[in-house]
Formats: C-alpha cells, structure tokens, sequence
C-alpha cells in the first residue's frame, strides 16, 4: 500500500492526512509544532516533531522511499521553498508543494515540484462561480474553454423536453446528465421531460455554460 | 449588478476578490492591515482599511446593501464568528463565511451563516483523491453514490473502441466525453476509437469508477 509524507500540519495538512488515512494509506505527520504532533498521534499512522529542513532528520525517515511528499508548509515561504527543493535533492519521487500566489507558484515549478496546488486561489475561484450565478452548483473544468457544470433547472425548463428547449441546436451546450433527486438520468435523449427540482449536468464552452446560467 | 463585500484579504479573500472583478462584479475589500489594503487598491473596486467589527463603519459602508458578504478572516476565529454574526445582525442578506474545522463550521451554522466553506479542507480531500489513484484528475460528485471523473486512459483500452472494451455492460460506467489535446468529443459513440494521451470522462457509481480507475 502507498505511503505518504506531510510536512506541516496546518488546517490543510490535517485534513489532507486524516483523509489519506481514512482511504487506507499509511501516512507520516511532521511539524516544528509540539503540540500539532501531539494531536496529530491521534490520527495519523506516525507524526514526528521535527524542521523538514533538517536532512539528517529527513534520511533518518527514509523520506525517498515514501511515495509522495506533500509540503503543507504555509505562511513561511522561505520553509516551503526550500523544504520543496530539498525533497528533490534527496530523492523523493513525488513532490506535491502548495503555493501561496502565482509568483510563489512559478518559483516552485522551477524548483523541481512534481504538482503545485493552490487550494486557497482554486476554492476562491470555485466560490465566485457559486455567488455570481444562483443556479450554479459544481463544476469540472475540462480544458481552459471547456467544463462541465451542474445547474439548478431554469424556471423556463420546467415542464419541456429537450427538444422544445432545443438546449443544443440553440445554446450550443450537451446536457450529460440530469439529477432528479437521487436518480441519475444518462445522457438522456431529445423526449426527455425536465420537471421542477431537476439538476442538469452540462457540457459546454465556458461562455455559453454562463449565458446558460443566466437564463431564468 | 451585483456587489460583493470581502472581509479579510488574505489569500482566499485576494483570489476571490481578483475573480469577482474579472467577471465583472463591484467588490469591496476590508482589512485591518493597512499594507493590504492599499494593494488591493490596484484590484477591489473600492478597498477601505477597517475592523469588521466595527459596526458604525459597517453602517456606513452600506453593508447590508451588498449582494452576498464574505467573511474571509481566518487564524482569528474569534473575529471570524463575530464578524459574521454582526454580518445577520446588520441584515446582510447573504453571509458566506470560512471555517477552519468541522466545530468551528458548526458554530458558523448556528449562528447563521447563509453558507459555510472549508477551503482547505475541501482541497485537501481533492488532493488525497488525486494521490490514491494514478491516473485520477478531477471529479464532480453528483450524489452520494454517483460522481463523474476524469481519468487518464488505461493503457489495455489504446487503439480499441468503446463497443470492444465495453466499458457501459463490463464495467457499468458512461464515457460521457472525451478530452484529446485540446479537443472534445462529446457523448462518444460504440466506434468511437480511443488512443493514448486520451482522457475519458466518466460517470458511475463510486464503486465502479474505483475499480476502473485501478485498471491498468
Ligand atoms: N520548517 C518547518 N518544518 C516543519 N513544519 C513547519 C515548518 N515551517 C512551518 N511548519 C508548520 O507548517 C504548518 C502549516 O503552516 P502555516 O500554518 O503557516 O500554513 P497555512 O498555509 O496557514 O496553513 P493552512 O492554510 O493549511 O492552515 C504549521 O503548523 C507550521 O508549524
Ligand atoms: N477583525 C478583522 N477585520 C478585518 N480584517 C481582519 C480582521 N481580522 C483579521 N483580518 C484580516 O483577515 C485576513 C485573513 O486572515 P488570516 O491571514 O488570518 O487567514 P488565513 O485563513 O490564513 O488566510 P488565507 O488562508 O486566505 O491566506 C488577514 O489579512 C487579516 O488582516
């Protein structure tokens, strides 16, 4: 089974951790913090107090044989800087590094970061979507024009098949799949009824996916 | 148009400010830090240095004006649930506030936040999930049972097509589209040949889209 290293245990690196742990893997928790290990001992398969700066310490947890090394460091860019770098230069074959901003991003990549993430950027940007249209409820993001969302049924929908709507020949978009409460409906066809409550899973270039949105 | 309030310019409240304005919303940003503030004058529509617990400032921003407020303020859990209990007390419509833990989430509730998100968090299990499959990139839960994926193609499925891997009656999933390059093939049909470098778009029930994605 797959072993994973998370350096710092912040609020991402606990949640990344316990849910690592929760899918079945082993995972190791390091931090400067005393009392984060502490607490970390709850829920992770082992947690060690320890500067993932210092190499000795990092060879001493045979750091290299782990299968990815994730570096939840923070607020101290310099600490996840060069903890990322360090990580490459004693061999680690995955190293996952977030970054703070952009600029921070790029510097990482440079380094030698196998996977940079912005979790606080991504989550911002997920948001907005949510608050600028009311029906809009997930998306996936298939290339930088193309995604795939879900919305909830505009009122105009109600009661239409997809034909009358003519959601493809006229707004140019592919309806997946449709949510009627616990039920999922498969690519349905052009007869499809859409009835009040109806969450539609939806295919299409982004700009039409918001003029989409906006129909009411 | 719509007008947004973000407390707190931290990195989440940076990006989330940065991509309401890009879509074309008016933002105000508030912060204490008077560093931040005068950056986020390049970006926010209006950015004013403040304690948002400051109820007299609150007023005469017209607070209860905007659309939705976003309490972004994070290691201050204190000011994170005060400011967005005096966010419903000042009778802002919607309140969207940060939690940093599942307690702190539940107290954000209870007070009355219109919607509670756990960036970290959220990113976090997003992540484990990339980590524990190999070839997993992106998901969009649509129940508790059913999602849709984006898995890189399984090296037994290159050059054959969908009617001889028989991915709908073998394995009971839905290749919903296609990603090549920058290309999309929609709702592929039975002859639709699949090559390497392809990403397939897939919606099943969680356990058959786990054992599909250990294909190899
Ligand atoms: N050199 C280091 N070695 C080990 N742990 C470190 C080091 N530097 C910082 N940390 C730890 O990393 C953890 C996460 O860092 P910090 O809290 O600054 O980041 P954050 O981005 O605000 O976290 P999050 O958003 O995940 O809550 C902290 O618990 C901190 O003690
Ligand atoms: N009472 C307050 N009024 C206005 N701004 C505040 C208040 N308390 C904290 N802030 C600001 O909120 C911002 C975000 O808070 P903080 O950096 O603690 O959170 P964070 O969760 O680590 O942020 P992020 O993860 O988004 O970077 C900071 O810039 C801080 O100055």
């Amino acid at each position: 089974p797959k072993q994973f290293a998370v350096l710092g245990i912040g609020r991402f690196g606990e949640s990344l951790i316990k849910e690592l742990v929760r899918m079945g893997y082993e995972v190791l928790a390091v931090d400067v913090d005393a009392d984060l290990v502490q607490e970390a001992m709850e829920y992770a398969t082992h947690a060690v107090q320890a500067d993932a700066m210092e190499e000795s310490v990092l060879k001493s947890l045979g750091i290299k044989n782990f299968d990815a090394v994730i570096v939840a460091i923070g607020e101290n860019i310099q600490s996840n800087i060069f903890t990322t770098i360090l990580m490459k230069e004693l061999g680690v074959k995955k190293v996952v590094a977030k970054a703070g901003n952009a600029l921070h991003g790029k510097v990482l990549e440079k380094i030698g970061a196998d996977m940079v993430i912005y979790p606080e950027r991504d989550m911002a940007i997920k948001l907005a979507r949510t608050l600028a249209s009311q029906n809009f409820l997930e998306q996936i993001t298939l290339s930088s024009d193309y995604s795939i969302i879900e919305i909830s049924i505009p009122r105009s929908f109600i009661n239409k098949n997809l034909r009358q709507i003519g959601v493809r020949p006229r707004m140019n978009v592919t309806v997946l799949a449709i949510r009627r409460g616990d039920e999922i409906i498969v690519v349905p066809g052009p007869d499809q009824n859409l009835i009040n409550g109806d969450i539609l899973v939806v295919l299409g270039h982004n700009q039409d996916l918001d003029d989409l949105s906006d129909i009411d």
